[in-house]
């Protein structure tokens, strides 16, 4: 879901050791990395490395689906052209519900499928859902290894407070990170009583750096990059000069990154 | 503002 905001299509590539992801969004301004080891997974299987090419906006819509309780199955077979979800809850008391329907095309205006209910008090919670496959050209070269000047540690719930409230008051925002201080400040007040810099200090925020470092960056990605904000309690702000941010959030098994090019000049 | 930069310009060919 994290994804979706940022990308519609994207491979999932699979190999025995983990599923990853990594496209960059229709304006090639932002990039999103995401792996899920296998230890990740109640359980996992990888029988031939293989892409799935998979139209995530319509991914979102099914997973809306899902109840927290639900355990969730993703299947390929091979040769296939279709994902497979499975949607299992463990609890009868939930467990009324049958939903089963292919989903075939990737034509984003035509509407939801239709799908048939049936209902019965005995059978388990089962959602069966096929999303048809595409084949993507993926960026299949990792981003270079990147030694950062600084890198703030910060609660991730802060984060995504400072950035929502700041895109209140303006489109773009500065990030200055020296020794004791980063300071987050918009560019674009629409009033002068807005005006001052909001320095950002909250607690629990720990800076590492090298070379005092200030970039600016497109609110309205950093918004989005902070929908990720659920999956981990600690984000990572990864900076050097005239690079782009690194915005990280690692959770157990995996992490999810964004990288947002930076604006040029001043 | 300023302009943009392109995120593709900073990939490196590996």
């Amino acid at each position: 879901k994290s994804c979706s905001i940022l990308v519609t299509d994207a491979n999932f590539e699979c190999n025995e050791e983990n599923i990853m992801l990594q496209a960059m969004d229709n304006s090639h301004i932002a990039l999103v990395s995401v792996e899920i080891g296998a230890p990740g997974f109640t359980s996992y299987r990888c029988d031939r490395t293989m892409p799935l090419g998979v139209d995530l906006t319509s991914l979102t819509k099914v997973l809306r689906c899902a109840k927290d309780e639900n355990i969730c199955t993703l299947k390929a077979a091979d040769e296939a052209d279709v994902l497979n979800l499975v949607y299992d809850a463990k609890s009868a008391f939930f467990s009324p519900f049958f939903f089963a329907f292919m989903w075939h095309g990737r034509d984003a205006s035509s509407p939801f499928p239709p799908f048939f209910l049936l209902c019965s008090a005995l059978l388990p919670l089962f959602i069966h859902l096929n999303i048809s496959l595409s084949s993507q050209t993926p960026i299949t070269s990792s981003w270079p290894e990147t030694k950062y000047d600084t890198r703030v540690t910060l609660p991730s719930a802060e984060f995504t407070r400072i950035v929502r409230d700041l895109s209140q008051l303006g489109e773009h925002v500065r990030i200055e990170v020296s020794k004791e201080v980063v300071r987050i400040s918009k560019l674009k007040a629409k009033s002068s009583a807005e005006d001052e810099d909001n320095d950002s200090i909250p607690t629990g925020v720990v800076i590492e750096m090298n070379q005092h470092v200030s970039l600016t960056f497109s609110l309205k990605y950093l918004v989005n990059f902070s929908k990720s904000g659920s999956l981990s309690g600690e984000v990572q702000l990864l900076m050097s000069n005239d690079v782009p941010l690194l915005v990280a959030y690692d959770f157990t098994q995996g992490y999810i990154r964004c990288y947002l090019a930076p604006k040029i000049g001043d | 503002p300023a302009p943009q930069s392109n995120i593709s310009s900073y990939f490196k060919s590996t």
